[in-house]
């Protein structure tokens, strides 16, 4: 898993 | 970025103006939590920290600022300048029956033990839960203006668009993120029961009341 860091979401 | 988080973001912020311009015009925040809005406005906070570490594009930045400035002024309109039309006898939830579970499990349930990922995934199961106050509100209080309803729709479709999303990076950007996709279905259950009523009732002009 691509862990999300950083994050692109809201 | 793509269409379904487009409209996700569009549907979360249409969500903010509708309350905010319901509270100001009105004058009046009847019906609404602020507890919920509270809880909002520290899922923002906690979250969007990475404001000031990392650098993502400018809508992101913009929208991240415009989430945490209306969210304080939500607040401050309910608890500061309305405060004389704030039902808190009706707005009576616990949070801290939230706050503390979903902080414990943020602690146990993370991608990484630092303090920026825990309390990323702190406003995560938090926001899952935040709209709870409320729905709790309308639930004691019977009914809720139209104006109330079309704020959860909104709101409530935000998180359902989300889903959507996320379906589409799993697929085309070989992209997930279990934390945020689980607790964003159980946000979106959440909302089901409403979603039930506003489809059958408020989209037909009458008004959101729970049968007793």
């Amino acid at each position: 898993q691509k862990l999300q860091a950083p994050h692109d979401e809201l | 970025m793509n269409i379904f988080r487009l409209l996700g973001d569009l549907s979360h912020i249409l969500a903010i103006i509708i309350l905010l311009l319901k509270i100001w015009k009105t004058r009046s925040c009847a019906g609404i939590s602020g507890k919920s809005q509270i809880l909002f406005a520290t899922v923002y906070t906690m979250r969007y920290l990475d404001l000031v570490t990392t650098y993502i594009s400018a809508y992101n930045t913009f929208m991240k600022v415009i989430f945490i400035a209306t969210s304080y002024a939500t607040v401050f309109l309910i608890y500061v300048k309305c405060k004389a039309t704030y039902d808190h006898n009706h707005d009576t939830f616990r949070i801290e029956f939230l706050i503390l579970p979903t902080l414990v499990l943020a602690l146990l349930i993370n991608h990484e033990f630092t303090i920026m990922e825990v309390l990323w995934t702190f406003s995560i199961y938090l926001e899952s839960v935040a709209i709870l106050p409320q729905l709790f509100l309308v639930s004691k209080t019977g009914e809720a203006e139209s104006i109330t309803s079309h704020y959860l729709f909104a709101l409530g479709s935000y998180r359902g668009l989300y889903l959507l999303n996320w379906l589409y990076r799993f697929y085309a950007e070989d992209h997930y993120d279990l934390i945020a996709i689980i607790a964003g279905l159980v946000q979106t259950v959440l909302y089901c029961d409403f979603f039930y009523l506003y489809i059958t009732k408020v989209l037909k002009g009458k008004k959101l009341q729970l049968p007793a």
